[in-house]
C-alpha cells in the first residue's frame, strides 16, 4: 500500500515538476535552450509567462480543478468538473490554452459537455491534466476510460486525443498500480500498431502541442530515461510545448519511480500551496470509490 | 464570427476587460481615438487663452468572438462601460469571414 | 445600417465634420493613422540633412448612418475632402448589423 | 472587394508591406494600437520600480483588394509576419460594400 501512496503521490506531483520547469522553456527551440542554459535542469520560473521560480501553469491547475470537482462530488460528475473548469477560467489563470479556453466558453454559453469532433482540437490539452482521474479510478478500468473522454470533450473532441489520454492515462494507472516499464512498453505497443504515426523509435524531434508531437516527446524520453530527473530533463529541453510534455512525463516518471525519487532540490522549489493541494488531492482521490 | 468595436471612455477600458475576460474573452486590441457626439467637448486653457477643444479621448475596443458569443460580450461591454452620462459610446457589430492566427496558421474559430 | 471609413488628409477634418454635421450627422470618430500608397512620402529635414519619410499621416473617419443616408454622407465626405492631388485619400463602405448606444442601451438606428 | 485588417508585431510591417508590394498592392494603411492577448505584457522600470504593463504595442495594418486579391494577399502576410513565438497577430477579413477614390470620383475595384 506505501508503494502505491508513493506512486500515487509521485505521478500527480510530477504534473507540477514537470510543468515548472518546462514553463521556463516553453516555445522555446532546442539549440535556443543550449544557448541560453546549457542543460536546463533547475526550477528558474522566466519563460515566456516571466514566472516567479516554482510557479505552475495551466497544466496543473487544471488538473487542480479537475481533481477538487471529483473529490467535491465524491465521484463522477460532467457538469461539476465543467463548472471548476469554469470556474477556474474566470480566475484570470496565468496561461489558457486556446483550445481549452474556446470548449470551455463553448459550454458556458450553451452547457454543452462536448463540442463537435474538429480537427483544430488535435491538442495535448486534455491528455495534460488526466492524473486526477487516474488517481480516482485506479481499481476501476471501465470508469477511467469513460470519464477520461468525458473530461476530455468537454475542451478536446479529437480521435486522437482521445487515444492518447486513454493509453497515457491507462499506463499511469498500470505503473501506480504496481506494474513495471514492460508492462508499459506492451500498451506503447498496442498504440502504435493501431496508429503508427505516434511512432517515437526514432524520435521525429517535434515536441509542439500537437497531440502526436507530445505523445512521441513523452514516450521516447520516458522509456529511454532510467530516473525521475533523466526523464523529465531530457523531454523538457526539447522545448516547444516543454511545459506540457514536461508535466505529461512527470506523471508517467512519478507513477514509475515514486514520489521519493523526484529531486528534494525541486520539490523545494515548488509552489507550497500547490504541494499542499496536491497532497490533500491525493489523499481524496485515493479514498473515492473508483480506487477502493 | 463577429468583430464587436465598442467606443468607450478610456477610464472605462479596465472595466470593460474585467467583463471580457470574465467569459473567457481574453484577446483584444485597443486604439486611442477621438470623439465627436453629443457630447461636447471641453474648454481648455492654452497660454492663459480659452478655446474650445471639440472632441474627446475614447478607446476603441475591437475584439472578434465566435457568433455563439457576441449577445453575452455586447451585454458585458454595455454593463462595465455605462456610467449613465452622455458619451458612454457606442458598440458596432459586424461579420468577420475569416480569421487566421499567424503563428500557427489556425483559421476560423480555432484562430480566436 | 452601414459603416463609412474615410481616410483623409488630416487638415480636410474640420471641412469633412462640417459637410457630414449639415445632413445631420453629428457623431463620428476619428483616429490618427499612417497612410501608403500613391502618394510617395516626403522629404523632411532633421538636423540638417534630407531624409525620405515613406509614410503620410491621415486622418480616418469612422461614422456610422441609417443605410438612407449613406449616398448623401459619401457625397458630402468626397466635396468636403477632395483637393486634386494625389493621397486625398479612400471612403470604405461596410454593413454594420448591430449598434447599440451604451448610455441608454437603445440599438439599431435609434441608437446612431 | 475585401479588407484584410492585419495586428501584427511592429517590427514586421516593413517586411509585410514588402510582401503586399510583390502582389502590387501599394496602398495600405497603419494603425498604432495596443494588443491584449496571450502574449503578456512586459514589465517595465518606472523610476526604479518595476510594474507591469499588460499590453503590447502592435500595428494594425488594413488593405483593402480586390476579391480575387484576399487569398495570395493573406498568405504574403503570415509569410512575411510569422515568427513562430506568442503574439504574432492575427488577420480578419470583412467584405467591403463600396470603395471611392476622393481625388478622382472612382468606385469600385477603379478606387484601390
Ligand atoms: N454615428 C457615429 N458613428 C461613429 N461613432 C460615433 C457615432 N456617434 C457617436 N460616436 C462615438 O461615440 C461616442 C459617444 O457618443 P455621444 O453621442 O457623445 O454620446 P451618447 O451615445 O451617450 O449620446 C462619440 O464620442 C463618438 O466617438
Ligand atoms: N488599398 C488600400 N487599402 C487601404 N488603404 C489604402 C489603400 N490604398 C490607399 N489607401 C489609403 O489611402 C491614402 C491615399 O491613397 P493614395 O494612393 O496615396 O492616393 P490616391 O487615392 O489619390 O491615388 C493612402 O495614404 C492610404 O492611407
Ligand atoms: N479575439 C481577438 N480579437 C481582436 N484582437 C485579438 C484577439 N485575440 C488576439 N488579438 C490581437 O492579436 C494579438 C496577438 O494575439 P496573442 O493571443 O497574443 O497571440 P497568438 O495569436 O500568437 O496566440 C493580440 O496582441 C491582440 O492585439
Ligand atoms: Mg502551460
Ligand atoms: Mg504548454
Amino acid at each position: 500500500k506505501i508503494e502505491r501512496y508513493d506512486r500515487a503521490l509521485g505521478a500527480y506531483l510530477g504534473v507540477a515538476v514537470g510543468d515548472a520547469l518546462g514553463a521556463t522553456v516553453e516555445f522555446m527551440l532546442p539549440r535556443e535552450i543550449r544557448h541560453l542554459y546549457g542543460v536546463h535542469c533547475e526550477i528558474v520560473g522566466g519563460g515566456w509567462l516571466k514566472l516567479k521560480p516554482g510557479r505552475v501553469t495551466d497544466d496543473t491547475e487544471m488538473s487542480l480543478a479537475l481533481g477538487g470537482a471529483l473529490i467535491a462530488a465524491g465521484g463522477w460528475d460532467a457538469y461539476a468538473v465543467a463548472d471548476a473548469f469554469v470556474a477556474w477560467l474566470k480566475s484570470k489563470p496565468v496561461d489558457v490554452g486556446n483550445t481549452c479556453r474556446r470548449g470551455i466558453q463553448r459550454y458556458m454559453m450553451v452547457r454543452s459537455l462536448s463540442g463537435p469532433v474538429s480537427e483544430s482540437d488535435g491538442g495535448n490539452g486534455a491528455l495534460m491534466r488526466i492524473s486526477p482521474l487516474v488517481l480516482a479510478t485506479l481499481n476501476d478500468d471501465m470508469a477511467f476510460r469513460r470519464q477520461a473522454l468525458e473530461q476530455a470533450h468537454i475542451t478536446h473532441n479529437h480521435p486522437l486525443s482521445d487515444i492518447a489520454t486513454l493509453v497515457l492515462g491507462e499506463m499511469a494507472r498500470m505503473l501506480i498500480n504496481g506494474g513495471g516499464i514492460k508492462e508499459c512498453r506492451v500498451l506503447a505497443n498496442a498504440l502504435l500498431t493501431e496508429y503508427p504515426r505516434f511512432r517515437f523509435d526514432p524520435y521525429p524531434g517535434r515536441a509542439s502541442g500537437y497531440i502526436v508531437d507530445t505523445v512521441q516527446t513523452v514516450l521516447h524520453h520516458f522509456f529511454h530515461g532510467d530516473s525521475f530527473e533523466s526523464c523529465v530533463v531530457a523531454t523538457v529541453n526539447c522545448g516547444e510545448d516543454a511545459d506540457t510534455t514536461g508535466a505529461i512525463v512527470g506523471m508517467l516518471a512519478g507513477a514509475l519511480y515514486g514520489a521519493s525519487a523526484i529531486p528534494v532540490r525541486w520539490l523545494d522549489k515548488l509552489d507550497p500551496g500547490v504541494v499542499t493541494e496536491i497532497r490533500q488531492q491525493v489523499d481524496g482521490l485515493l479514498e473515492l470509490p473508483g480506487s477502493q | 464570427m463577429k468583430k464587436i468595436e465598442a467606443i468607450i471612455k478610456p477610464f472605462k477600458l479596465e472595466e470593460v476587460r474585467e467583463g471580457l475576460s470574465a467569459l473567457g474573452v481574453s484577446g483584444l486590441t485597443v486604439t486611442e481615438v477621438k470623439g465627436f457626439g453629443r457630447q461636447k467637448g471641453h474648454t481648455e486653457l492654452y497660454r492663459g487663452a480659452e478655446y474650445v477643444v471639440d472632441f474627446l479621448p475614447k478607446a476603441k475596443i475591437e475584439v472578434v468572438v465566435p457568433t455563439s458569443l457576441v449577445e453575452a460580450a455586447v451585454d458585458a461591454i454595455v454593463k462595465a462601460a455605462h456610467t449613465g452620462k452622455i458619451g458612454d459610446g457606442k458598440i458596432f457589430v459586424t461579420t468577420v469571414e475569416q480569421v487566421v492566427r499567424i503563428r500557427t496558421g489556425e483559421t476560423g474559430e480555432a484562430a480566436i
